[in-house]
């Protein structure tokens, strides 16, 4: 029966021409010259800039990254994928209107610490937990 | 913050943010993040003529715990915290002048500002001693004792929590343990926490603790003393819905 729906499934695929690259419910609608795979983009964030230098004293900013790009099937190149995700974007391939395309996410995250003022000016150090990017994934 | 970094070759769904929406956000991730918004009336930490002793230390160790070197932490309570607070002595009260013996200083902390839910596994007392004269070269006592009650016709109710033996003519950064302390606050929801130093010559004579060498508010604001806890968060903080 598996092998059955696979084969249906694939014929399906087969006659839905450029069906991956048409418009998802998430697509830019820039077209599939400008498709990026998900993966992990450079973002600074400027305590200076955000205007926090009041109670933040350290640090000034950190480089907390973040996850961009596409999830398209089969998503063999994207590592960080769940069985889930690939089943997403395959039914996504074939009914895009319903479901919709899988998410690139950060997979794995890591703390920083920050050192700031409170309210009556004690100095505080905490750690902060899940803020920088190491890892992204289709999910 | 980003805005100088190229832009991925791709473009997400913007619309515009409403009035008050930026400011909305930007609380929600202070708030996140712990951050208390803009503190009291303080001068900024680059503009003040000179740094103080909590905010100094802190420096310490925020760059100690962000070191990449391995070089190991000076700090032995930092690797299992995840809260570090310091706390300015608010009140500091001296049994120390005319000849009344014991000599005693005594200091007083806020707690209201620990957050809920954060388990405390250290706390130090940190005072600045200076080489004393007053007797030289002898063997002095420190102790140091919480208030747990205070009586009008009475001496106060006092538990210990360390003791600590130096030399008169030593110079530096003491620290006293007051870790024991902690059970109390936590226990009696005691917020304010009041703490008495004594020193002891060798022989036994009570001294003022001034003439030791310890230093009090009334010294220069690198060496002021202060109180410093570290605790172990309980649960990660919850983002509040907008």
């Amino acid at each position: 029966t598996a092998r059955l729906l696979k084969k249906k499934q694939l014929n399906q695929i087969n006659r839905l021409p450029h069906s991956n690259k048409q418009l998802g419910i998430f697509d830019d609608g820039h077209g599939s010259h400008s498709r990026e795979f998900c993966r992990r983009h450079e973002l600074y964030v400027n305590f200076r800039d955000l205007g926090w230098l009041d109670s933040v004293i350290a640090p000034q900013g950190y480089s907390a990254y973040y996850c961009a790009g596409e999830c398209i099937y089969p998503l063999n190149y994207c590592t960080n994928t769940t069985n889930h995700a690939t089943m997403q974007a395959l039914v996504h391939l074939m009914k895009p209107d319903i479901v919709p395309k899988v998410c690139c996410v950060p997979t794995e995250l890591s703390a920083i610490s920050m050192l700031y003022y409170d309210k009556n000016s004690n100095v505080i150090l905490r750690r902060e937990r899940n803020m920088v990017v190491q890892a992204c994934g289709c999910q | 913050g980003g805005g100088h970094l190229p832009r991925p070759p791709h473009v997400f769904p913007q619309r515009r943010l409403g009035v008050g929406e930026p400011r909305d956000m930007q609380r929600e991730i202070q708030e996140m993040l712990g951050l208390p918004g803009r503190p009291r009336s303080r001068a900024p930490l680059a503009a003040a003529q000179q740094p103080a002793s909590a905010p100094l230390f802190m420096l310490d160790l925020y760059h100690a715990m962000t070191d990449d070197s391995g070089g190991g932490s000076p700090q032995p309570h930092l690797n299992s915290a995840d809260l570090i607070m310091s706390f300015v002595n608010i009140v500091e009260r001296d049994r120390s002048l005319g000849y009344q013996e014991p000599h005693w200083k005594e200091f007083h902390f806020d707690l209201t500002q620990i957050p809920a839910g954060e388990a405390v596994t250290a706390a130090e007392f940190r005072i600045y001693k200076e080489p004393s004269i007053h007797p030289l070269n002898t063997t002095l006592h420190i102790s140091m004792f919480e208030v747990v009650q205070e009586h009008a016709n009475r001496e106060s109710d006092l538990f210990f929590l360390d003791l600590q033996t130096l030399r008169s003519a030593d110079e530096g950064w003491l620290v006293l343990d007051i870790t024991a302390a902690s059970d109390q606050w936590l226990l009696t929801q005691n917020k304010d926490l009041g703490l008495r130093l004594y020193v002891e010559t060798e022989d036994g004579h009570s001294m003022d603790p001034g003439l030791a060498g310890l230093l009090g508010q009334q010294a220069p604001r690198s060496r002021q003393p202060f109180m410093v806890g570290f605790f172990r968060a309980s649960r990660s903080p919850v983002r509040a819905p907008r």
